[in-house]
């Protein structure tokens, strides 16, 4: 569990941030 | 697993969705109490993407004059942030006591509301880009009705020039809205009805040349009238059609719960 937990909070970090860039995209 | 509508939402969500499920069966599984690991570097990077994420949201908000999205799209950002409080607190609570099955909940909890939360938020975006194509189409039906009363060459000319670049938009917006859906059925019934006006607009001007010409030539111009207004008809189906269809949505939140 341990690298698990670790692995998918970054993912969690990273969708985050593409979230992000899909919203600053698209309303440009 | 949620049926993402878009390939977009679902390019973004999915891996993670994936992630999520297997890590709650894997926690389900394994309530012997292990200790848990020192989280909190990811719960603050965690944290800091979701401060990024709430600015960029509401200066999106503050800029939109679409009313829908400003009223919508809040909720979603407060969803978002809560459940990184749900992490950070976790986080905190694992460090006094690693073996803390709250704290664990909380964890599972954070990470669906995540989830949860960018997922309402990118569907309150793709609703608004959706609403963007529904205002062309509607400029495309404000020049349909205006067909019937075309009756000189050089108001037809006007026509043409209006109704082509509205029309050149909607097909490409509605030709990449089509690629980006998950849906099957729905993409066809766009595709289906993008073609049909494809085939009708040029059918429709020369109907309604034929019809400008006889009424030059003082001419009988009933039947032509008719088959001008007929395609003007066909074409008001499709376009609604694809207003309609445009609207419909395979996402249902209870999914996620």
């Amino acid at each position: 569990l341990r690298v698990g937990w670790e692995q998918l909070l970054t993912s969690i970090q990273r969708n985050i941030n593409e979230v992000e860039n899909q919203i600053l995209t698209r309303d440009s | 697993m949620p049926t993402f509508h878009t390939k977009t939402i679902a390019g973004i969500l999915e891996p993670v969705a994936q992630q999520v499920s297997r890590l709650v069966i894997l926690h389900e599984e394994a309530e012997d109490g292990n200790a848990m690991p020192d989280l909190e570097r990811p719960v603050q990077g965690v944290s800091k993407a979701v401060a990024n994420l709430v600015k960029v949201g509401r200066d999106t908000i503050n800029s939109s004059n679409d009313q829908i999205l400003r009223q919508d799209m809040p909720a979603s950002l407060q969803r978002v942030e809560r459940a990184s409080h749900l992490l950070e607190e976790a986080s905190a609570m694992l460090k006094i006591d690693p073996y803390s099955q709250p704290a664990r909940k909380k964890l599972i909890e954070g990470s669906r509301g995540i989830l949860q939360g960018t997922s309402l938020l990118l569907t309150c975006f793709d609703e608004s880009e959706v609403r963007k194509i529904i205002r062309e189409c509607k400029k495309v039906l404000d020049y349909l009705a205006v067909a019937e009363v075309i009756d000189s060459m050089e108001d037809l000319v006007q026509f043409v020039k209006d109704l082509s670049p509205c029309l050149t938009k909607v097909s490409r917006d509605v030709d990449y809205r089509e690629k980006e859906l998950t849906h099957q059925v729905h993409r066809e019934m766009l595709s289906r009805s993008l073609e049909s006006i494809k085939t009708l607009a040029p059918v429709l001007i020369c109907a309604m040349k034929i019809y400008v010409q006889l009424v030059a030539q003082g001419k009988t111009e009933h039947e032509a009238a008719e088959n001008r207004n007929y395609l003007v008809h066909r074409m008001t189906d499709e376009i609604n059609e694809i207003i309609r269809v445009l609207q419909l949505t395979t996402y249902d939140e209870d999914e996620w719960e």
